[in-house]
């Protein structure tokens, strides 16, 4: 369980 | 001209505790339609976004939009002067008369804005809030990530640790269970994420704010944690799942 990708991946910036 | 007033400083104080472990500076956005605040931690994994309505304030200006950048720390001192129903007045503009008057720095965030899609969820549950802190600290004791699977009888907290495991099915109850011990779950398939439990433990310093918390899960997309006050709409938290190797 190593990975943790970072929020910015999932969300777009507005 | 912003003036926001709340007669009860103790909901402003208990939104601030919610949020401080997580976050140490933020914006505060307001705008006619409320103030909001939307802030990553430090390591870009856990992420919050809280909207506060103007009809949750005993009084609410914004003539402008105006963004307040502020140390959460330093906020959070401040209110320690204000008992719980005392009355709090925020002013972003020249102070009006007033018994006390606390001044407070403010400082300039550069802060980018995310979108977030909020519908399109596969596995969405509403537990008591309280039970949902219980379950985290519990789970926290033994290990650091916590499996969280969500199926049509019910949500499954799964952890382990050096000492072994531990595993908590909370069954869905009947639509005539209490509101407060009520567990629902509105589900297209079943989902299981695995999350990092000190994240999901400071979330749970909202728990004074609501009632029930509702979590919202997704493969791929961050889980959401959110609590709904009674008066002052939501506070959210997202956190970005573990990813097996």
């Amino acid at each position: 369980l190593k990975s943790q990708a970072r929020m910015v991946r999932f969300f777009r910036f507005s | 001209m912003l003036e926001l007033r709340l007669t009860r400083a103790g909901l402003l104080k208990k939104v601030l505790e919610s949020i401080r472990d997580l976050v140490t500076d933020a914006n505060f956005d307001c705008a006619a339609t409320g103030c909001s605040l939307q802030a990553m931690d430090s390591s870009r994994v856990a992420m919050l976004s809280l909207l506060l309505r103007p009809d949750g304030f005993e009084h609410y200006r914004c003539d402008r939009n105006i963004s307040m950048g502020m140390n959460l720390a330093n906020m959070a001192r401040m209110l320690r002067c204000a008992s719980d129903d005392d009355t709090v007045t925020i002013n972003a503009d020249d102070a009006q008369d007033k018994i006390s008057d606390y001044e407070m720095k403010l400082m300039h965030i550069t802060s980018e804005n995310l979108e977030i899609p909020e519908a399109g969820y596969e596995a969405i549950v509403k537990m008591p809030a309280s039970l949902f802190a219980r379950i985290c600290k519990d789970l926290g004791t033994i290990g650091d990530t916590v499996m969280i699977s969500v199926t049509k009888e019910g949500i499954q907290f799964f952890t382990r640790g050096d000492i072994r495991t531990a595993n908590i099915f909370c069954r869905k109850t009947t639509p005539v269970a209490k509101e407060k011990e009520a567990i629902s779950i509105e589900m297209e398939k079943p989902v299981s994420l695995t999350l990092a439990l000190r994240y999901l433990i400071s979330f749970t310093k909202a728990t004074p704010l609501a009632k029930q918390v509702t979590i919202s899960m997704s493969y791929g997309r961050p889980i959401v944690v959110e609590y709904k006050m009674e008066i002052m709409d939501h506070i959210r938290f997202y956190l970005v799942p573990k990813v097996e190797e």
